[in-house]
């Protein structure tokens, strides 16, 4: 080899020349070629489809949801005491789990599903002293800022940003109120007060009165209207619903003090004059401010639960339910508008610059989106087919908090997960 | 799984992490 490879002589043959001109001619085709191919609807929006080479062409012809499920239920199965400890050590040696900043002992996890939400010890991951911190334990992606309203996915491929947070239209239906547990406000007394930027609330201004719906469900919708393109109005299934509650995190397990205190926490921080009765998520930004973006790519092997980037609060939750690609970096190089066709929830809020957004994507392992304050949310369930891409259900926290017209939440603080299946 | 954060900020927001960086919650992702 070594020989024929240093003594074989190199023979240059001249290629035809009808070879190096339809060479060229592609070449300048390319070249021709508009950057971006959009299909935009009646309305001027744009429809996402499936684009990409052929392995996303195989893998959308799977039926990823159903896999989801089954991986799922697979992780649910209980595994013996024994079993525990090394068949979780295996897993976190495999996956690369730090076991050194669990919350529990091995043994205590009662499925690899169970072990996969789990929680760290107190005090693991102490927050920045920073306006924004991350939300979870994963892999930077890709950041940088907004230009023309399109996300960056990776570079020179962008998806639509009003796609992937959706639209309001002006024939969409009101949204669904999440109600919020009922309070004892016999709890505090007068004493109980909030000094924010030199305004007094009492507890119940900041909590908001005691809903007649004490058990978290939200009120039913009615049927969308026909013609909607863009916005359902229904509600999941409330099938499952005490097993959404996170226990030691939520509003709900708290005491009213405390939720009370946070709160008044967030309005101190976001300086409540100028965000009170300011309603209205909208990307418009003022001047001297632009929009920024970032992902945060969470490995099988990461902490799986997020938390809050900053002090902000989210007014409304959008809900939609769409395919379960992997979301690993080397699909998010092949497949366009991925993070818009996958299944996600997209918080939206404000805090005190403006604008301010939280989108958790799922994917075929991991289709399950769990938002502690937001019982009625439930994800990877029913049919593609009945939600085109782009629909969404949408659901207002306004009930949460009357000043700040949503759900506060402090930096760091606890706000969810993703589960298997 | 993934997360996309979308935010208004100053133009003067700084970033202070890199592409593919590992991060963990709490830490800081960039500040004004």
């Amino acid at each position: 080899l070594a020989r024929a490879w240093a003594e074989t002589p190199t023979k240059w043959y001249p290629l035809p020349i009808a070879v190096g001109a339809l060479l060229l001619m592609f070449m300048q085709y390319r070249k021709r070629l508009p950057p971006r191919e959009v299909h935009v609807d009646e309305e001027g929006r744009e429809v996402v489809r499936l684009k990409g080479p052929w392995q996303v062409h195989v893998l959308g012809a799977l039926p990823l949801r159903n896999l989801s499920r089954v991986w799922g239920y697979l992780n649910s199965v209980e595994l013996p005491v024994w079993f525990r400890p090394t068949g979780l050590r295996v897993y976190s040696w495999i996956f690369g789990c730090n076991l050194d900043e669990i919350e529990h002992d091995l043994k205590s996890y009662k499925s690899l599903g169970d072990f996969f939400y789990r929680r760290l010890k107190a005090g693991a991951r102490p927050p920045a002293d920073s306006v924004l911190v991350s939300p979870a334990d994963g892999t930077i992606l890709h950041f940088g800022t907004i230009k023309n309203r399109r996300v960056e996915q990776v570079k020179g491929s962008t998806y639509s940003l009003d796609a992937l947070l959706g639209v309001e239209t002006s024939s969409s239906p009101p949204s669904t109120p999440v109600h919020f547990p009922e309070r004892d406000m016999a709890e505090l007394n007068d004493r109980h007060f909030a000094d924010i930027n030199g305004i007094e609330y009492s507890v119940q201004e900041l909590l908001g009165a005691s809903t007649p719906s004490s058990n978290g469900s939200a009120t039913p919708a009615r049927d969308a209207p026909a013609g909607i393109p863009l916005k359902e109005n229904a509600v999941d299934s409330p099938k499952k619903h005490g097993e959404l509650v996170d226990a030691s995190v939520s509003d709900e397990q708290s005491t009213t003090a405390e939720v009370a205190a946070r709160h008044a926490s967030v309005a101190a921080e976001m300086g409540v004059r100028a965000s009170a009765k300011r309603r209205g998520s909208g990307t418009e930004v003022k001047p001297g401010n632009e929009l920024f973006f970032t992902v945060i790519y969470l490995a099988p092997g990461d902490y799986h639960r997020f938390h809050s980037p900053t002090a902000w609060v989210v007014e409304k939750r959008r809900h939609f339910v769409g395919d379960l690609f992997s979301v690993s970096p080397w699909m998010a190089r092949r497949l366009e508008n991925l993070f818009v066709l996958n299944e996600r929830v997209a918080l939206l809020g404000r805090w005190k610059y403006g604008f301010f957004s939280m989108v958790p994507v799922g994917a075929t392992n991991v289709g399950s989106i769990r938002i502690n304050f937001d019982q009625d949310l439930r994800t990877n369930v029913g049919s593609r087919r009945n939600h085109p891409t782009g629909t969404y259900t949408e659901a207002v926290y306004s009930a949460a908090s009357p000043i700040l017209d949503g759900q506060p939440l402090t930096k760091a603080q606890e706000m969810g997960g993703f589960c298997l299946g | 799984s993934t997360i996309v954060l979308i935010f208004e900020a100053p133009q003067d927001f700084q970033f202070s992490i890199t592409e593919g960086q590992k991060v963990q919650v709490g830490q800081e992702l960039g500040d004004v």
